[in-house]
């Protein structure tokens, strides 16, 4: 499945394009709030307990959208500047649906990410309001 | 930038490293190249130097092609999703997804493959965890966890870079960028036609 210089790949040997991401299911989820039900939530508890926002010792998923779920898409937002509504709004649905490292962005409750800062504040050019 | 709990490095007396391909995988020498293409952004930027050797099992940094479960409890999950991941020092385990549409070479941004993942893009991101460095929130970061399909993004944001070099140190042939340019000049969209 490496394809060097994939441009002009011939369409047969170019791998079935219909396939679906791991993650587009995830759609189904936008406008999903706390408090509701949604068949296949449990998956997306999954995906944010291989990624660190869940902790490991949690099994067993519902389809609810329960504390743990918002608390663990808050988190999420914030590691990704996303706005921390604690919903499955668009953003955070498309951001969810992305291709990504499979390494967790949270080791032992631990963000490894810088939470909710805003890009700008990790720069070095961000040298205004200096207090003498 | 971020680092893994506990910061683990390379030890001072150990930073020429040596990397290897695992040799089932075949791969051309297309696709190594581009492997040793993305080790060269990060030696440019630290003290480090990263060198190819033939003998995989006693190279410090393994590079491999698996499909779903290989074997250390993280399962690759088939197209998109999951790409590859990589461990912290000292263990120098690489692995990436073998049912990814990888692109090792030509504009990956023009594919007629709407799942077409750039190599290169990817390599250099791992190969920031094979070193120590975490995740970022900084969106141009090549530390950031995700990847779009079709896109490329391959140079070291400062964020990446003072990452490192507070790991490791700064090349003594590396020079700080003016503070100029655009953030946006790290995304890069266009033909990787050896231009770097």
């Amino acid at each position: 499945r490496i394809h060097p210089n994939i441009s002009p790949t011939p369409p047969w040997q170019v791998p079935n394009d219909t396939a679906k991401g791991a993650w587009d299911s995830f759609k189904n989820f936008t406008g999903c709030r706390p408090g509701q039900k949604s068949d296949g939530l449990s998956k997306l508890k999954d995906y944010f307990k291989n990624f660190g926002y869940i902790p490991d010792s949690q099994h067993n998923f519902t389809d609810d959208f329960d504390d743990e779920l918002e608390s663990a898409i808050k988190t999420y937002q914030k590691n990704f500047n996303l706005n921390v509504t604690g919903e499955l709004d668009d953003k955070t649905i498309e951001n969810l649906m992305k291709s990504r490292c499979g390494n967790a962005d949270i080791v032992n409750g631990t963000s490894t990410m810088n939470s909710g800062k805003p890009a700008s504040s990790n720069s070095s050019l961000n040298f205004h309001a200096v207090r003498h | 930038y971020s680092f893994f709990e506990g910061r683990p490095t390379w030890p001072e007396y150990h930073r020429d490293l040596t990397y290897a391909f695992l040799p089932d995988n075949e791969l051309s020498n297309t696709t190594k190249e581009v492997f040793t293409r993305a080790f060269e952004r990060w030696a440019a930027v630290t003290t480090l130097t990263f060198t190819e050797t033939d003998s995989y099992y006693e190279a410090d940094l393994k590079v491999a092609f698996y499909t779903g479960d290989h074997g250390d409890g993280e399962p690759f999950d088939g197209v998109l999703g999951t790409l590859a991941h990589a461990f912290s020092p000292t263990s120098g385990r690489f692995h990436l997804d073998g049912a990814e549409t990888w692109v090792a070479e030509g504009d990956v941004t023009k594919s007629s493959t709407s799942s077409a993942i750039d190599l290169e893009s990817v390599a250099v991101h791992e190969i920031g965890h094979l070193l120590g460095l975490g995740h970022s929130s900084v969106e141009e970061a090549i530390m950031y966890p995700t990847i779009s399909a079709k896109t490329r993004k391959v140079e070291l944001a400062s964020d990446d870079i003072q990452g490192i070099q507070e790991l490791y140190g700064a090349n003594s042939n590396y020079t700080t960028p003016p503070s100029s340019s655009s953030p946006n000049s790290h995304q890069e969209n266009t033909s990787n036609g050896g231009d770097h």
